[in-house]
């Protein structure tokens, strides 16, 4: 038996706005720590982390570890039907091919429910092993979405620098080439304008742009993003969820040949 | 040119 309760609903719809463009099919992972799902895009360039702390949810109960394979666009599409200021619960029996998700008006005068046909998904976890990143940019998530989407008009890639001076992000197409240098800056009316740079040593990395774009559904979720950096090593595109948890993107570098 | 690792060349699986 699953009932996991969560009066901010508005948080699972645009966790599924986030992850649905680059990943078709997931387990969702139900445990005593909370509601996770990790998967990889078809590609296995990307992939996405997510997890959703029991502690953040108004009432958790998952009796046993339960893994729910589940279509995200059908996800979604059920998940549109709730409204912002709705409750949502996902309820699932053991040993069930369906989940329900009811969707609770604030002031309890509509109840929905909404029932998804599971499916069986393969999908192996990988191990993320814990790096010491050469250099964590922390940012505006909205600005970081703004240069992702500005130099995607221009190319197909994007080089990320950290230095001293800052972050660069650089790229180049038929049309010409653009460089965006955002300096640390920590001089602002509130922490979450604020650009922070914590460099151990220099690095720079080449990452497709479709990716990082993709990423950036997820601004919704937080108003900064942190992006972990290290050579030789996936970068880590992670928005922090309000007191729940996170998600995080990893995408594999671009190397020279 | 540049080319494209995936995440599994540096994640291994469980």
């Amino acid at each position: 038996m699953l009932e996991l309760r969560l009066v901010q609903g508005s948080l699972l719809k645009k966790v599924l706005e986030a992850i649905r463009e680059l990943v078709n099919d997931a387990n969702f992972d139900c445990s005593a720590t909370g509601f996770s799902l990790q998967a990889m895009d078809s590609s296995h360039v990307a992939l996405v982390a997510l997890l959703l702390r029991s502690e953040g949810f108004e009432h958790y109960r998952c009796d046993r570890n339960l893994s729910m394979g589940m279509n995200l666009n059908n996800m979604a599409k059920m998940l549109r039907c709730a409204g912002n200021d709705d409750i949502i619960t996902i309820k699932a029996d053991d040993g069930s091919d369906t989940v329900t998700f009811m969707f609770e008006s604030p002031n309890q005068d509509k109840i929905a429910d909404f029932e998804m046909k599971l499916m069986d998904i393969d999908s192996e976890h990988l191990g993320i092993p814990d790096a010491e990143y050469h250099a964590i940019v922390r940012m505006p998530s909205a600005e970081f979405a703004r240069i992702c989407k500005d130099l995607s008009s221009i190319g197909d890639t994007v080089v990320i620098s950290v230095t001293k001076e800052g972050v660069k992000f650089s790229t180049a197409g038929d049309i010409g080439t653009a460089n965006i240098v955002c300096r640390q800056n920590k001089t602002v009316d509130k922490p979450e304008e604020a650009t922070v740079i914590e460099m151990q040593e220099p690095v720079s990395l080449t990452f497709a742009l479709r990716y990082m774009n993709s990423f950036t559904k997820a601004t919704p979720l937080s108003e900064t993003v942190t992006i972990s950096l290290s050579s030789e090593l996936p970068v880590v595109v992670e928005y922090k969820i309000a007191d729940m948890g996170y998600i995080r993107f990893y995408l594999a570098p671009k190397i020279e040949e | 040119g540049c080319k494209q690792t995936t995440i599994t060349k540096f994640f291994g699986r469980l």
